[in-house]
């Protein structure tokens, strides 16, 4: 999936990085110091409806030439994420307890159309 | 009607760097929060000393593989007396925030001991605490053989945890002395000084978003 560039129109993915001390919670989360915050935005026009970033598969790709060759052009397709990864905090709780756990699915690694 | 570049998937006019920065920052507290099921961010009373904290997670790190989709907690003894305490007769008082959802499939009971003499004496861990209404009841959970001194992680059972409903759990040890060492357990004692302070391990599944219901293949 490419980079959101300044001015990109279609699908893309947007990376932000936040540090837990601009959020001003370092005192309380212990590691990592900071995560990828990163979103999906850009328009889907339909040849590119169904083309799910770098999860593409022959499957998609024989799918998109359907879709493409089509008169009929298939509903609004939105840019989405196709890739997601968890994340491991380690933080400190209520009591002074450290608890380390694993986010699912709270960093973005791809966007496609869905 | 300000002119301006549009946010080409809802056609809005785009933000500034500033606002979209703010913006994100909100996103971001929001996520973290749901992701710790927490409703808001905690107002930490009183946090482990950095070299405490440094010493347990230093202990746990060399002896676990990283396992996904678990959560792990240390929970930290009040504290404990003096430097080195008796080992025998100490109770050990740990605050759980929030009582754990699911069952607990690995608890250990972290102690830096230094025995003054040799010898080979067992500990007693009894779970201490008002039962059936009787304050200072205790309930055996395991017993361990102290064979070297300095840190010894000692198993407790998975029903440890049942009842903590306050979310407070306290642990009474009693040394008893090995065959015809009558001396050495009298001598046992817990090593809390240079942040040696007793630890408590506890270690779940993780909740999976949407219950428990089975990933689709």
């Amino acid at each position: 999936t490419p980079t959101c560039e300044p001015g990109s129109l279609l699908c893309c993915k947007r990376n932000h990085y936040v540090d837990f001390q601009e959020l001003g919670w370092q005192d309380w989360i212990l590691q990592p110091e900071g995560y990828q915050l990163n979103y999906c935005s850009g328009q889907c026009p339909p040849h590119l409806a169904g083309s799910p970033g770098i999860t593409a598969s022959f499957h998609s790709a024989v799918f998109n030439l359907l879709k493409a060759n089509s008169p009929w052009p298939s509903g609004p397709s939105c840019c989405v994420p196709t890739a997601r990864r968890p994340l491991s905090i380690l933080y400190l709780d209520q009591s002074g307890n450290v608890v380390k756990t694993d986010v699912p699915d709270m960093v973005v690694e791809a966007c496609g159309c869905s | 009607q300000r002119s301006g570049p549009r946010c080409p998937s809802c056609g809005l006019l785009t933000l500034g760097p500033q606002e979209e920065r703010a913006l994100v920052l909100e996103l971001a507290k929001q996520q973290i929060l749901e992701g710790l099921q927490l409703t808001s961010r905690p107002s930490v009373s009183h946090a482990p000393h950095p070299a405490v904290l440094a010493r347990a997670l230093r202990r746990l790190q060399s002896k676990k593989v990283a396992q996904m989709n678990q959560v792990e907690t240390i929970s930290f003894a009040a504290e404990t007396g003096s430097s080195s305490t008796p080992a025998c007769g100490s109770i050990l008082n740990f605050h759980l925030s929030t009582p754990l959802h699911l069952p607990a499939y690995h608890i250990r009971l972290w102690l830096h001991l230094h025995p003054a003499l040799a010898g080979t004496p067992s500990i007693q861990i009894f779970q201490w605490g008002l039962e059936r209404g009787v304050q200072g009841s205790q309930t055996l959970l395991a017993e361990h053989r102290m064979t070297t001194p300095g840190w010894n992680a000692l198993t407790l059972p998975a029903h440890t945890l049942e009842g903590t409903g306050s979310g407070v759990l306290k642990f009474k040890l009693v040394c008893r002395p090995h065959v015809g060492n009558t001396t050495a357990a009298r001598h046992l004692l817990l090593d809390t000084a240079g942040h040696h302070q007793p630890f408590l391990v506890i270690r779940t599944q993780a909740r999976t978003p949407g219950g428990d219901r089975a990933k689709r293949r």
